[in-house]
């Protein structure tokens, strides 16, 4: 039987760019980086450098409070729906 | 926008406006729903190439490709994938993975901000004349964000994003979401990205009124638009068998209605529903409404959703009442059947009618288009209202512009009630929004800004604001469509859009975005919170005192903390004068009797371009009882400019 699988929704993950790793070349070779190590699947939506420094992922709750928690992230904050006026 | 340019004297005035180059080089980024490109609005007869500084694109898509664009509409581009990635793709039978607008939003807000001339404009007839957006020399770069699922975060700041690369110079944003802090609002991030960039960036306020706090995008950094009328009406009289004749509004046209009265009902009595009032799909008898005109309820569904319903059960026709939370605003729409809207004192006495008459009848007269109405501008009912429930220091809206029954380009997508059943095809729309006042405010924004490319975002916002008038020529005061009584700052902010006046302010209250960051710190932001809102390590200075008072906002927002009737609140601000060297002298006029205010200095003597600071004191020494909303204005005056910011005081 397969088991359940928890639920992913849309995460906007703001990076403190400056706190790249020298390690990395591109900030975009970063944030791969994190994202691969809360979770295998999740592919970036969009990466920003203008609007915010960060990027969009689909992720689990659980994947989300991983990524939070990590080093360099300030806010993973779930996708809002805005409404015309 | 056939009247709005008249209601706002900018015919009268157009030589002060620049037809060269300036004008044509300002870029309005509209956030929106898309584009019908083939809309006469943005023909580009006159425009010169594309400016320079332009790094846009015009991307290819369901319908749409990339000759699409031209000198007038420089820039479409589309963000599905933060909707797709939530709702799976985008139905491309149902609407356009692409710019292109299939729900007319979009081709209304980009038109009443940038629009070309076009004469001959009218919708069914209605509104007839020469439609113009307010700059119609600005060029327009389109950003579809908003699907038929909604309008998501992920793709609003990826179109920020894009916009702030492509070199806009005023963006648009006729959309809103909850009540969120600055560093969790998207719209509020990507907008302080873009002001810091030079962009002005203006949004809707939200159509939550009249409720106190309804407020959307009250970030420091957005221009805060409400909505108000025009002097224009759309009258279509409702006529009782028992000769009462009330005024309602419409925008309907086709087949007339029978010249003898027609036998009336009210909904409620049509119905097996509980709610059988509000004509929702699905709750009238046919049997007891074929033939007949019956009379409806405002509430839960649309308005031209009701009118559809009200149809399909076999009515003849519709008078749709406004409940105690519209009052007396009449909001016109081109109804599929004969309809009119009237207020609630109306619906109210129809209703009575209706209850009392064994056998009631109703005729209703259309009247089609009338203008001079008085008074106006009035604030619009549903416009959102202060106070700011974010920071409460910082009064919103900041201004009003018109919103209610704006014409402006439609999509051929669809009709103009927006409904599936509506076959009707139409090159222009009249509907009501704050959505409609935000790019009237965009556009006068950037026709500010091909005058003055030197300001920055603030300045510009602060000369539309210090100019806005909150007396109608009479001297009596802006009223409230909500109430029939005076408006107040939290309804009108700074007061309504006066766009010749703004174009010569005298003073401007500037901010940079140093200021913003100080605003943070005020507000006890922690350093991960500015980094995620403003892109930037920075820490707040540990012994510096950062008061959200002294953010040099062109108005004033008192509160007195709660504790004691009593109190003492100061607020520093810094004005640079943009005119010739001047003598200013400061006047407050206040309804709080128990509140002394006074400014300090009384006098400023400014050369020209010079800075100079002054400190208001707001001195409270009223008792409990006295613990009410009031407001106030200050002047500063040269005996030719007239500098005026509204403060609002609460405890």
């Amino acid at each position: 039987a397969q088991a359940a699988q928890p639920e992913r929704g849309t995460y906007i993950v703001h990076v403190a760019k400056s706190e790249m790793p020298q390690s990395f070349e591109h900030h975009t070779l970063w944030y791969e980086s994190s994202l691969k190590s809360v979770s295998d699947s999740a592919e970036m939506i969009y990466t920003y450098d203008n609007a915010i420094h960060g990027y969009a992922t689909r992720l689990t709750a659980e994947e989300a409070r991983l990524l939070e928690s990590q080093s360099g992230i300030l806010a993973v904050l779930p996708e809002m729906r805005y409404e015309l006026h | 926008t056939t009247r709005t340019p008249q209601f706002l004297g900018l015919d009268k005035s157009a030589d002060m406006f620049p037809e060269s180059s300036s004008a044509s080089d300002v870029i309005i980024g509209v956030l929106d729903t898309g584009v019908w490109p083939e809309s006469k609005s943005f023909d580009d007869t006159g425009l010169g190439p594309v400016p320079s500084s332009w790094k846009g694109e015009c991307e290819v898509g369901t319908n749409f490709s990339a000759s699409n664009c031209n000198r007038k509409l420089i820039g479409a581009r589309f963000f599905a994938k933060g909707c797709e990635a939530m709702l799976g793709p985008i139905n491309e039978t149902e609407e356009s993975r692409s710019p292109r607008d299939d729900d007319g939003h979009g081709t209304h807000t980009a038109s009443t901000a940038a629009g070309s001339v076009v004469s001959g404009a009218s919708l069914f007839g209605y509104a007839a004349g020469t439609a113009r957006g307010m700059a119609t020399r600005a060029r327009v770069a389109v950003y579809k964000v908003c699907w038929k699922g909604g309008c998501f975060s992920s793709d609003i700041l990826a179109a920020i994003e894009s916009a702030i690369q492509d070199n806009a110079n005023v963006l648009s944003l006729s959309l809103g979401g909850g009540m969120a802090d600055y560093f969790r609002d998207s719209v509020a991030i990507g907008a302080f990205s873009a002001m810091e960039k030079g962009i002005l960036v203006s949004c809707s306020a939200g159509n939550a009124g009249p409720s106190p706090y309804s407020l959307s995008n009250v970030a420091p950094w957005i221009t805060t638009v409400g909505a108000g009328t025009l002097d224009r009406d759309f009258p279509a009289y409702v006529a009782l068998g028992n000769g009462l004749n009330f005024s309602g509004v419409s925008l309907y046209r086709g087949n007339a209605l029978p010249d003898s009265p027609l036998p009336f009902v009210y909904a409620g009595n049509a119905s097996n529903a509980t709610n059988g009032n509000l004509c929702v799909t699905g709750t009238l008898s046919p049997e007891k409404v074929a033939g007949k005109i019956v009379l409806c309820d405002r509430g839960l569904t649309a308005r031209v959703q009701k009118g559809s319903v009200v149809k399909s059960a076999g009515a003849l026709g519709m008078v749709l009442s406004n409940t105690a939370a519209n009052g007396e605003e009449l909001v016109a729409d081109a109804h599929l059947l004969p309809a009119s809207a009237v207020g609630e004192k109306a619906g109210d006495a129809i209703k009575k009618y209706l209850f009392s008459e064994a056998k009631p009848t109703v005729s209703i007269l259309f009247e089609g288009t009338k203008v001079g109405i008085q008074p106006s501008p009035v604030v619009a009912a549903f416009s959102s209202r202060g106070p700011n429930s974010i920071t409460p220091q910082i009064l919103k809206p900041d201004l009003i512009a018109p919103g209610v029954n704006i014409l402006a380009g439609w999509s051929k997508a669809v009709g103009p009630t927006g409904l599936p059943v509506d076959n009707r095809r139409v090159d222009f729309n009249i509907i009501s929004g704050t959505s409609m006042s935000c790019p009237h405010v965009s556009g006068l924004a950037a026709l500010i800004k091909s005058v003055h490319p030197e300001w920055s975002p603030a300045a510009v916002r602060s000369a539309l604001m210090t100019t806005a008038y909150t007396v109608y020529k009479t001297g009596a005061k802006l009223q409230d469509s909500a109430t029939g009584k005076p408006s107040t700052p939290f309804d009108h902010g700074a007061g309504h859009v006066d766009p010749v006046a703004a174009l010569n302010p005298g003073l401007v209250y500037d901010l940079t975005v140093d200021d913003y960051l100080g605003f943070l710190c005020a507000l006890n932001y922690s350093a991960s919170e500015i980094n995620t809102l403003a892109k930037r390590k920075f820490e707040c200075e540990a012994g510096k005192q950062y008061s959200v008072n002294d953010l040099n906002y062109p108005s004033f927002a008192v509160l007195f903390e709660s504790g004691s009737g009593s109190g003492v609140v100061k607020h520093s601000r810094t004005v640079t004068n943009v005119g010739p060297a001047g003598t200013y002298k400061a006047s407050v006029t206040s309804d709080a009797a128990s509140v002394k205010i006074s400014v300090e200095p009384e006098v400023l003597s400014l050369k020209e371009n010079e800075k100079k600071s002054f400190i208001v004191t707001f001195s409270s020494s009223g008792s409990t009882q006295d613990r009410v909303n009031a407001f106030g204005r200050l002047e500063w005056s040269d005996g030719k400019h007239v500098v005026g910011t509204p403060i609002s005081i609460n405890w």
